[in-house]
């Protein structure tokens, strides 16, 4: 009996800390939280991750998303742009992340 | 450069005004 008691409590730890790990910003999570459509989180996501200056190109975006369309792409960013989750930089083809959740 | 810059901080108020 003890024994189950105490099998059962491990999954419980566990998902708790799963649940705070969510609230901690790491940046590492791509699940759909702050009411982004899954499109829209994976283009702010690449967006997040990009390591150059001048932040992402539009182009660069269409070739790690080759599932979704150039529209589908467009529109995310419009709406990303607009929400200010990221803002446009050399150019209107061209998006960075204001990293603030 | 300056553009830029601008950019970022009305992105910045966007998303502080989503926020309120």
């Amino acid at each position: 009996r003890k024994n189950l008691m105490s099998a059962l409590r491990v999954p419980h730890s566990y998902s708790s800390a799963a649940i705070s790990d969510v609230g901690d910003y790491g940046g590492g999570s791509n699940l759909p939280v702050n009411g982004l459509t899954a499109h829209q989180s994976q283009v702010l996501n690449l967006i997040k991750n990009c390591p150059v200056p001048e932040g992402m190109s539009l182009q660069e975006l269409k070739l790690q998303l080759q599932n979704m369309s150039m529209a589908t792409i467009r529109q995310a960013v419009e709406f990303l742009s607009s929400e200010g989750h990221i803002y446009s930089t050399v150019d209107d083809d061209h998006y960075k992340s204001t990293d603030v959740e | 450069l300056e553009r830029i810059h601008r950019n970022k901080e009305l992105a910045l108020q966007r998303l502080a005004e989503r926020n309120v």
